[in-house]
């Protein structure tokens, strides 16, 4: 129903205000409906502004920006309609470090509270996780599973 | 309801069978490239009803089975076991724990069963409908699909809004 | 033939003119996400007469051009000039050092010209056409497009190889 | 021409053969014609052998597989038909520590033919190039140019 909707639509725009600016050190993000006076036929544009920067359509931001707005709007999802788990792959591949470093540590928050699976390289989002498991392959190519401890997984120190 | 467990046996490169006891939490999965992480986020969508075989990486159902490799010789079925706790009966079943296993063979028969009782693919699918588990949720995000989210176009963005909703 | 330097002024995020100086062999560009680097690769595609806006990650061509922050003020005109070595004379001209320049102002014109000397489009495909630069050589591969170069068609492949034949 | 063609395939596979096991650590890359007797209008398959595995298609590939044997095609391209020059845009963020490697090792190798620009987050790859661009963003959103030393882009050793 409309209400529902209506509804719906502004609780996930206030929890991805509450993510937003704590993923990106910053800035805020803006859902829009297309149609306002006709919810349920319309569609919902999203409009983001990095810190420091003029809001932009989602085409012109880069790599980076785009993944982490994504994670901003997953997370948001995490507040507003949990499910029983998450499984997240390699989705921090295209963050810097001090990205992965923020998003590592509202993963943590959300991991509070969800159950989220996240297959990763990045050591940042190792560090942060309560469980490792590791995944290799033996030498005639058949997956078997190591359970890790942290120092297992990360690469040995310079 | 929260999961519990997973078990792969002759999915893709899981050639043995593993078993993944998960914590609350966040569970972090890592290994070389081309080690079978993958694999494990495709047996989760496969064993939850994922038909589609292209989003699993495959171009025909046999393709998830275990194919052999030098030294190993191909497997005959490939099978997936997932563990939920429903102590909340968030699951509409009387189980306090609820076991979902897909199993397929390589003459093409497929066999689904919810605690080791035999049912079809619509059961799962009905069961899942409204845990947030059901399809098109965005609770298993593949490798290189983070881009996509964002680049729904509106009217699907409003499908997100409607599965909060 | 080789790249010796590319100057940005006004295109994209450059709101200042910045020269890069290439020296022989490995260049790496680093930096924060959204600082920028991706428009350098922009700059190479668009100098050397890319025509497909959305490829340039825009929807109207004035998109390349510096559209203003909270304390700047947006940009009449884009320009970027690439300059390469063309002592080998691999460039059909007589000079041994070769400029390219494009310019794109607010109004919709544009203008390219070859050593300070102004001419057509054409001409800049015309002179790139067997130096490895031309349309459809893969010297530029943008972000996230490493997974197209596998996942094209097989006739696209023999393209490829028509390329180096 | 016909003749033409095929030399042209027999060199990209031949440059493909020298580096594929180098970046893989192992295993090798094969070129086909889709159609041999008509080399003009056929197509051109790849399969790929990661090392330890059976012959597959490029489909059933991982991730980082699928990026090392598109480095792999690119290097042996810089072998057949240099160019003035390549611009690579993260093409080693998919990879694992130890492809970053491998892949930096090649890129310092077809360096000293080739002029290659590569856009990277990867420390690996950072300290293998002969020169470092940083790129800032000011306060204000317009990006600026620092010329840097390797140890100004390192993350500080932990
Ligand atoms: N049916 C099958 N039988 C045997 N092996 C298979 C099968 N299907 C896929 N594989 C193997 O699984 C490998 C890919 O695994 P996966 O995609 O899970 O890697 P990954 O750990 O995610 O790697 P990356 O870090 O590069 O993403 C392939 O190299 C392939 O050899
Ligand atoms: N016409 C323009 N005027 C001003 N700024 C622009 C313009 N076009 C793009 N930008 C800015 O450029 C930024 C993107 O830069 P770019 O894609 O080069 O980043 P990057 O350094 O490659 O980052 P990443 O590491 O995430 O890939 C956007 O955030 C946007 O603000
Ligand atoms: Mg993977
Ligand atoms: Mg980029």
């Amino acid at each position: 129903s409309r209400d529902r909707l209506v509804a719906a639509f502004e609780s996930l725009q206030k929890a991805l205000s509450a993510v937003f600016p704590r993923l990106f050190g910053g800035g805020r993000a803006v859902l829009s409906w297309t149609d306002p006076e006709n919810p349920l036929e319309s569609g919902i544009d999203m409009l983001v502004q990095p810190p420091g920067k003029r809001p932009q359509p989602l085409l012109t931001l880069s790599g980076g920006e785009r993944a982490l707005a994504a994670a901003s709007l997953l997370f948001a999802i995490m507040t507003v309609r949990p499910s029983p788990f998450f499984v997240l792959d390699e989705v921090d591949a295209a963050l810097d470090e001090a990205n992965v470093d923020r998003f590592a540590q509202l993963l943590q928050e959300y991991g509070k509270r969800n159950q989220i699976i996240v297959i990763t390289h990045r050591q940042g989002t190792m560090e942060r996780a309560d469980a490792l498991f590791g995944v290799t392959m033996e030498r005639h190519g058949a997956s078997q599973l190591v359970s890790l401890r942290l120092d297992d997984a990360l690469p040995a120190a310079p | 309801m929260y999961l519990k467990s997973l078990t792969i046996h002759g999915f893709k490169s899981f050639a043995q069978r593993v078993e993944l006891v998960f914590p609350r939490g966040v569970t972090a999965i890592v290994g070389p490239n081309g080690s079978g992480k993958s694999n494990v986020s495709d047996a989760i969508r496969w064993v939850l009803g994922e038909q589609n075989i292209r989003s699993l990486r495959g171009s025909a159902l046999q393709d998830v089975i275990f194919a052999g490799t030098d030294s190993r010789k191909p497997l005959g079925m490939a099978e997936v076991s997932i563990t939920f706790d429903n102590s909340d009966f968030a699951l509409p079943l009387e189980y306090a724990e609820v076991t979902i296993t897909r199993r397929t063979y390589r003459s093409g028969e497929s066999e689904f069963l919810i605690n080791r009782t035999p049912c079809r693919l619509r059961d799962i699918h009905d069961l899942l409908m409204d845990s947030g588990l059901g399809r098109g949720s965005l609770s298993v995000i593949g490798q290189g699909e983070v881009d996509a989210i964002l680049s729904v176009r509106p009217e699907e963005r409003r499908a997100l809004i409607e599965e909060v909703a």
